[in-house]
């Protein structure tokens, strides 16, 4: 679908995007661990898109599987919410992801 | 008003209550950590009340001047959030409150 198009052009386009909800703790938490490290992620506040909202929601589920947020990707790959960034970042297999893909 | 007096009631008659949204994984986080000081809180979802959700919760903001959740009561004392319990478990002031909530 014509949306599902826009999401794959994002995360090809954009080296980190965080799918989120302005006023959810999960989501501010993993922007903060971006700003910490010095990334600019592309940030999309799913609540205030109005009815694309959730369209969009319901697109990510079909393309990951997740149909929660945060909802980030990498360099074009799914990485997941805000537990699966901060566990990778724990195991220091974030910033090579980072660079990775800022490098592309 | 009725609601506010349902409230104070509420937080008085049960040692520990957490007003919560089902989905919202800091109100989970909450949750989890009382189950695991063997404290069984009382649990109000304001997501699965239907119209009296946001009332209740306009309430609690009247009462605390907290409009967000997870709001945590202890022996009729308000606590806070997520972040406000967790920061008193860590500096060990938390099961002191549960005591002497519990011991009334
Ligand atoms: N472990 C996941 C949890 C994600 C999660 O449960 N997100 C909640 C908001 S904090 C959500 O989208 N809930 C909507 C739902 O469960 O339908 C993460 O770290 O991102
Ligand atoms: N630091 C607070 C954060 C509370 C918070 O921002 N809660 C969010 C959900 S995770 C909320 O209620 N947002 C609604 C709003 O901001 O209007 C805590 O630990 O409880
Ligand atoms: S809505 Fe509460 S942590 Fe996301």
């Amino acid at each position: 679908s014509r949306l599902e198009e826009t999401v794959k052009k994002t995360v090809t386009d954009n080296p980190v995007v965080v799918y989120s909800k302005s006023w959810c703790s999960y989501s501010t938490e993993v922007k903060q661990l971006f700003k910490r490290l010095g990334v600019q992620p592309l940030v999309i506040e799913l609540d205030q898109l109005g009815p694309q909202g959730p369209q969009l929601q319901k697109v990510l589920e079909r393309l990951t599987g997740q149909h929660t947020v945060p909802n980030v990707f990498i360099g074009a790959k799914h990485i997941g919410g805000c537990t699966d960034t901060v566990k990778l970042h724990r195991k220091g297999e974030l910033e090579p992801l980072l660079l990775e893909a800022s490098g592309k």
